[in-house]
């Protein structure tokens, strides 16, 4: 409980930061391999000439994520939490530190991968996504609505693979909306670009409403 | 860390408790949506009438994974933990205080949807057994390795949708040896039954070896 408060204490000291700065940023959550670091590969490819965006890399260990930011040429500092479950408001404010982002751009934190105790931890970003591969079944916003409740999007991605799963998009959504009715959804296939124009401008509205 | 110590005394009565009753524990752990639950389905529509098998069923929320182990004829319990991320020593006491499994039964144990947090939990279980599945990519156990140290055996799910995804077994396996070189691995598919005969021998010589 105390450690809670103290990191909402923090993410509070970076969403002001943030807001002082016209910086967005957004919090992408998911179970492992749901495809947030493909994602990032190709809006950063696809979009950093429009819009100026660097990121945050949290894992337990490695910096492959990292890596792969970079090779698109955009910045990117990783942070690497050992046993730790999710990133906390310290680790972002010591990512910020390192990252500086330049006034009116992006930021993208990439978290741990894991669909339950990111949800509980704030970092002070504008919002979280959240991103639900369409292998890993349509029952997830019901097994794990905290996450869907503190989530503003949900992508449903790996489109591109929907013949060969059994997963039910209007289940999904239904679900979804049962635990948020407010949330809002974009499908997609961060491999074959498919639906990726919505995710795109979602982001630019966002960038654009923070400046 | 007391929280922890607190959890491993738990663990030893628990798993003093299925020593003297001669049954197999087992702590299925994944990600989300890898396919516990379709596995333990499956091996207990073909296994159960050979091997007395019982479910203890993990989730944040929801009942619908119990409902299907119940599908099958098997017993399952099913444990909620809330904001939760892992179950623990305590929470599997009263599982099985609820489930009372006979002597020389196995009990499955299907974690909370999590490849982070039940690493650190021991509940008194025989074994973890990790399940990872190729939609996942191969680079989760450099990534996650706590709880590939932590497992005895590695399961490599969904091989039906190998031709579909990018991912290299030989350098997953690699990874995973290199992180816990004791590690034994199968790779199968829940949905088709390719491979399922090794798991089911291994299952078989781990019940055998118990009693
Ligand atoms: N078929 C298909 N595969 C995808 C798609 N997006 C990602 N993948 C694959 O899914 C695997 C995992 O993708 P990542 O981008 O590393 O997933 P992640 O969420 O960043 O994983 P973690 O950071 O470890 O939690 C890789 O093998 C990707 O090639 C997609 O839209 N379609
Ligand atoms: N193609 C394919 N799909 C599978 C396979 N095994 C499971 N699935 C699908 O994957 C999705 C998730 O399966 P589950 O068995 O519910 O996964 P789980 O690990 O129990 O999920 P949680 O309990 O929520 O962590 C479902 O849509 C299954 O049909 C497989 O071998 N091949
Ligand atoms: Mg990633
Ligand atoms: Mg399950």
């Amino acid at each position: 409980q105390a450690l809670l408060a103290k990191n909402d204490h923090l993410a509070m000291h970076n969403r002001a930061w943030l807001a002082d700065h016209n910086i967005l940023a957004l919090n992408l959550v998911s179970s492992p391999g749901a495809g947030k670091t493909t994602l990032l590969e190709r809006t950063l490819c696809e979009l950093a000439g429009a819009i100026p965006i660097s990121v945050v890399e949290g894992d337990q260990e490695s910096v492959f994520d990292a890596e792969r930011i970079r090779a698109t040429g955009c910045r990117a500092v990783q942070i690497n939490t050992g046993t730790g479950c999710h990133l906390d408001a310290a680790m972002l404010a010591r990512g910020l530190d390192e990252l500086a982002p330049p006034p009116g751009s992006v930021v993208m934190i990439e978290n741990v991968g894991n669909l339950v105790c990111p949800a509980l931890f704030d970092l002070g970003e504008s919002a979280k996504v959240v991103v639900l591969s369409v292998t890993e079944g349509d029952d997830k916003p019901m097994k794990y609505p905290h996450m869907f409740r503190a989530a503003r999007l949900m992508l449903l991605n790996k489109l591109d693979l929907l013949a060969h799963v059994d997963f039910d998009l209007e289940r999904c959504i239904g679900y979804a909306r049962r635990v948020n009715p407010q949330i809002e959804v974009l499908a997609l296939s961060a491999r074959t670009g498919e639906g990726l124009d919505g995710w795109y401008q979602w982001l630019r509205a966002s960038a654009s409403t923070q400046r």
